[in-house]
């Protein structure tokens, strides 16, 4: 399984994009504060995190587009993952699965899976199917790789534990 | 239950090895049971960069700490693959040297997965197989695809 | 002691908004006390990097707080400044742009004082005005002191 | 006053070197894990720091040299900070003014001034008269750029108090 697109509709410092993403290694580059963080977090946002802090946000309604310097904030959120299921690794699901997570101002989610409304609970289900967590230790979050550094004997012995 | 877990340490322990000897140009690290207590103890790390005595990961400078860290993570991966990976800004402690070492690794994982790696440094993003270029105005980001071969000008 | 900390206060605040508005091209920041509880309450930073929306430090990349949180600390040393700066990879969250910037800093500060920095980063470097490089063999530390001019080569 | 060289010996990594310390900006590079930080714990270590984890060891008698790959353990380190003081700063001190210390592997450190052994109060003492402290905020030690980027409100108003 592998993810082939994301689509961001207002989603912290975007607008509207849509990105192809193809195998391999790609890189994310641009100045400081351009916005590259902000599309990690919208991944980890419609895998399903359940903190806002974890996205870097006091509440789930700052994650809304605020606008910039000249438009008008907007009234939701939304970020669509496209994956890849071609290998059908999750036998359940079509060739291509669409995984929809938006969020309103008053901090309400609306989780989608191919177009039909459904829980948060189901879309874990079906990832988890795929090994795909929201909060994986496949996703190193920026200044994270300085907690992994400090991480205990009893922590590194903990990540064995889930595994075996 | 006891065999599940040895199991999946030795192997795991085995990766471990492999990666920071090739991370490190020969060095050598083993991840460690507590002897008293292997069954509920904690796993210590202890690792010999080339030209060094053995040492455990809590004495080594930053850019030691993070190769052995991110050996340790790349050696569950191997054991356990996800579909993909996702790292951002995993190399603010490296030099240039050991950041070309890391964007190897990475190039020759991304065979089996899908990396998508945030970074500020140059010798990481040469390394990638497609950029995309992310920029800000008045508030607004948008992206660049930008393919290799237009970076390498 | 009101008075006095209203003095210090106004007097870091002034050399925060010149010091924020140099490093990042002419944006704006402010050193805020909190309005119900000025005397004991704590300092919020809110800052208007160029072509966006002002916000609290909080809500900002890791570039942008390294560089808000990089002018209050010259801030400060501009209103009682000691004789001499030891900065160890400090530049681990900039871009180069603002690695360049920040040197800049660096640099004219060092007509006061002095400055010894530590850096894995090619764009700090190049502003120094003399360097030492270290090296390690055997696990023995040996120091190189290479004049500027060398470097240029 | 200003720093003109630092002496190490036994200091870590460190067998013995001496570097002179020049006027304006000074860069010291090189490869991960070379010394680079080893030489700031020189110098925390030399003005008087009380706690062993702030120079990342252990113990203070880890900070001993353990003789690298071929050599023996040394039995003690040591530092030697010159500042020139031609600008007569402290009053009462010579134009140029030695401060040693030295840990021995139990742990045990002495401190000289001008080559006559002396308390780490008086060096403090000495030191605090040309606003240098082993602590201050002029020193900012690998990692802390995190810690200074998440300060509180109140830990950035008590720094100003702290100056007020
Ligand atoms: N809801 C929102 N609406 C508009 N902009 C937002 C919103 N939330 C965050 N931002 C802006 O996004 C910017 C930060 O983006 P991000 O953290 O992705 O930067 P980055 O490219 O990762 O930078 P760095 O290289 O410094 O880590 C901030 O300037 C912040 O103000
Ligand atoms: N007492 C000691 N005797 C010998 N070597 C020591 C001693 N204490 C620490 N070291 C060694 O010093 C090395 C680290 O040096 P240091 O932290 O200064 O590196 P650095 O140049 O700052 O690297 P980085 O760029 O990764 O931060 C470690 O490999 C460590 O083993
Ligand atoms: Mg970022
Ligand atoms: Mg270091």
């Amino acid at each position: 399984i592998k993810i082939s697109r994301l689509s961001l509709r207002n989603f912290k410092s975007f607008k509207r994009i849509s990105i192809p993403i193809p195998d391999g290694f790609t890189a994310i580059v641009g100045p400081n504060g351009s916005g590259k963080s902000n599309i990690i977090d919208a991944i980890c946002f419609v895998l399903g995190r359940s903190s806002a802090k974890s996205l870097r946000a006091e509440r789930f309604s700052d994650l809304i587009f605020n606008g910039g310097k000249k438009g008008k904030p907007a009234d939701k959120a939304e970020v669509t993952l496209y994956l890849d299921n071609s290998g059908m690794e999750i036998p359940s699901q079509p060739k291509e699965i669409k995984i929809y997570r938006s969020v309103d101002a008053s901090g309400n989610s609306i989780y989608k899976l191919n177009g039909k409304r459904t829980t948060r609970s189901e879309i874990l289900e079906i990832l988890s199917a795929a090994k795909i967590q929201p909060d994986g230790h496949n996703i190193i979050l920026q200044g994270d790789i300085t907690r992994i550094i400090e991480m205990s004997p009893l922590e590194r012995r903990a990540i064995i534990d889930e595994i075996a | 239950k006891k065999d599940i877990f040895m199991e999946t340490f030795e192997n795991i322990a085995m990766n471990f090895r492999r990666i920071f000897s090739q991370l490190s140009d020969g060095g050598s690290a083993d991840l460690l049971l507590d002897e008293d207590n292997p069954l509920e103890g904690g796993l210590m790390i202890k690792a010999k960069p080339v030209g060094k005595n053995p040492q455990y990961i809590e004495l080594m400078s930053g850019g030691e700490k993070t190769i052995t860290a991110l050996s340790f993570i790349f050696a569950i991966q191997r054991y356990q693959p996800a579909p993909f990976y996702i790292l951002d800004e995993i190399d603010m402690f490296l030099d240039d040297d050991n950041i070309r070492k890391v964007s190897e690794l990475i190039k020759n994982s991304s065979k089996e997965a899908q990396f998508i790696v945030v970074s500020l440094r140059e010798h990481l993003m040469t390394s990638a197989s497609q950029l995309f270029g992310v920029s800000i105005e008045e508030g607004v980001s948008k992206i660049v695809g930008v393919e290799l071969e237009e970076v390498a000008d």
